[in-house]
């Protein structure tokens, strides 16, 4: 309970991850 | 109505700093980044205040998310050096959610190295992507108008859900993530009262601890 739990994957180039970090 | 400037010292009297954890104080405390359904509820909470308490604030950290004892989120002011220019002024409500769209991103990405992802479910996914205005980048945002023979209502709702224009976009988006829209305002608030507790009793027992 509580706890986040999330699955990890490498980053993508295309992914929300590397158009976030444009964006920053 | 007169409104306060902060939502959460709607709900006592004396509402002091203690009653509020910053967005950044929760995910130092756990050390870990929040949950989605934390995500959606501090998304849906801060677009709340936000359109009952203006002038429009950029976010520009997660130590300017406030959330407070009673489950309301606020935006602090930004105290950094050029806070009063780009903190306040000239600052349009879609930049506004430009900026909390990528706060709430980096708060689901706490703790997690530069070369990892993590994997979130598509709808929350696709809020971010349309709050922080990167939609185009991956061609998913196609207007939706190729319907054209579709009803207006369908169209309409497609529209609203593919543009993000406004605070009530997103809380709208929010709420149909629910399996009841209508329980928007108690569900997301509960979940951001029971953040608050979660942290505030970590928070002590850590204390006790050291």
């Amino acid at each position: 309970k509580g706890k986040s739990l999330y699955k990890i994957k490498p980053r993508h180039d295309s992914g929300i991850k590397a158009k976030i970090s444009m964006k920053t | 109505a007169e409104t306060p400037l902060e939502p959460g010292a709607t709900a006592g009297a004396a509402a002091g700093p203690q009653d509020a954890l910053s967005l950044e104080e929760i995910l130092r405390l756990y050390n870990q980044p929040i949950n989605e359904e934390q995500a959606w509820a501090v998304c849906y909470q801060c677009c709340g205040s936000l359109r009952a308490h203006r002038p429009p604030r950029r976010v520009r950290s997660a130590a300017q998310v406030r959330v407070w004892r009673d489950g309301t989120v606020s935006l602090a002011p930004d105290a950094g050096p050029d806070s009063g220019k780009m903190g306040y002024s000239h600052c349009t409500e879609t930049e506004v959610i430009e900026s909390l769209g990528i706060i709430i991103y980096k708060a689901l990405d706490y703790g997690l190295k530069e070369n990892e992802e993590r994997e979130l479910s598509p709808p929350l996914e696709q809020l971010i992507d349309r709050m922080a205005n990167t939609v185009e980048a991956d061609g998913s945002n196609d207007e939706g108008y190729e319907a054209a023979e579709e009803g207006l209502e369908e169209e309409e709702e497609k529209r609203k859900i593919s543009a993000i224009r406004s605070y009530r976009d997103v809380m709208k988006l929010c709420a149909a993530h629910l399996s009841t829209e209508s329980e928007a305002p108690n569900h997301y608030q509960a979940v951001c009262r029971a953040l608050f507790a979660e942290t505030k009793e970590l928070h002590t027992f850590l204390t006790k601890i050291k």
